[in-house]
């Protein structure tokens, strides 16, 4: 269990902070935002309304003692982001994540000490050009080379059969392939059974290699 | 081999867009900044100084003859971004992929027929809270908010214990997880049974909550 602080609560500060308080960690959100504080209430430790360059609002809070800090800001506020890395730092936070905004803003981080710089738009532009284009791939995930875990819609020509008429279970097992699990609307069904019917809208979490997948993905377009 | 525009050439559009080029399709990319445009020439097929806007200069580029659209603008220009997208389903173009700054913004682009919506940011902010830290999970694929499958080196406390003992089946179920697979060297066990050995070196392929997954993180520190 960690005790991390998060500052800097925009679109990628507050889903970290959401997604680590989920995963068990105490997490300390700080924003100079009131609205974006009164939103993280209740989905982390402590939300607090503060302006994080301040460094006696730092001390007060004894972010010293914490394992790690997230500094999430974007390239609204690159200044700000520099400075507060830099005072997280050199107050002894031992694991410092920055986010940048530009490749200067990321060496700059680097530089005053941050242990790792995340760039969120372009690691998603990166994967959106293997995935959003992979007509058949939502998501992937390799487990070796050449065989992997990848998140797809099923074929429309599958719509209201059962995993079995579909060639898509283990005793038929036409494609090779094992439907791990299937996305419905919020929820998911874990090692769906033979006779599960695939609906329109589902989301298959579906193991095998690529030509298996390949050949799936062949009935999707 | 796909005719692809991109429209917005911020960092996740750029990136995209260099990507896809470097991927092996034809890239038509579209900024109103000159200077966006003057950075992508060579890292595209073509960049084009332009506002997206305006329906007859994407006649004017044969918009509608593209295979897919990308509307890559954020925050700043969400209005513009809900145009351009409602303009290329109107043109015709099959599959136009819109990046959205928040949930509203990503359903008024699904309602006005964006085939797929992308949130770099939240993306790139859950995988952050798995993946980048020094502990935890090498990767990690959400299935729904709050579950998602992982890969995770074992903890050294289940070196030689068999699944069940190490409470990791359905059996047991000792921390309400799901190991998929066992990657071991350059193979996979699928679905591996109760007595399955957890040897040093495997990589578990694990599915569960956050909070399960988190408990699972804890021991591997
Ligand atoms: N000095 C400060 N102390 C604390 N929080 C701050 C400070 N300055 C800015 N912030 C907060 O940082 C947050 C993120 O700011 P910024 O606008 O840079 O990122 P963003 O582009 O909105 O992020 P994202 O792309 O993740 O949505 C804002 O909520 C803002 O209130
Ligand atoms: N009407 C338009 N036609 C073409 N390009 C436009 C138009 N309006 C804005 N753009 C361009 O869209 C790009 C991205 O804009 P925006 O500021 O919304 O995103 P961003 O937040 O910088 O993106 P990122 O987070 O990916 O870095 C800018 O380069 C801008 O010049």
């Amino acid at each position: 269990k960690k005790q991390v602080c998060v500052v800097g609560l925009g679109r990628f500060g507050s889903t970290i902070a959401r997604e680590l308080y989920q995963t068990g960690h105490d997490v300390l959100a700080i924003d100079i935002d009131e609205e974006k504080i009164q939103e993280m209430l209740g989905q982390v430790t402590y939300a607090v309304w503060a302006d994080a360059t301040n460094e006696s609002v730092l001390k007060e809070f004894e972010v010293s003692d914490y394992d790690v800090a997230v500094v999430a800001m974007g390239g609204n506020n690159i200044q700000t982001s520099i400075l507060v890395t830099a005072l997280m730092k050199g107050m002894g936070v031992p694991y410092v994540i920055a986010r940048a905004a530009s490749d200067i803003h990321g060496s700059t981080l680097e530089r005053i000490g941050a242990d790792k710089i995340i760039h969120p738009e372009m690691e998603s532009g990166v994967r959106a050009a293997h995935v959003g284009f992979d007509w058949g791939a939502l998501d992937y995930m390799p487990i070796v080379p050449n065989f992997g875990i990848c998140k797809m819609r099923p074929p429309a020509a599958m719509y209201h059969k059962t995993l079995e008429e579909a060639g898509l279970c283990n005793s038929s097992d036409r494609y090779n392939l094992s439907v791990m699990a299937i996305r419905r609307g919020r929820t998911y069904i874990m090692n769906p059974a033979d006779d599960e019917e695939v609906q329109p809208g589902d989301v298959l979490i579906v193991a095998g290699t690529n030509e298996h997948l390949g050949e799936l993905y062949e009935l999707a377009v």
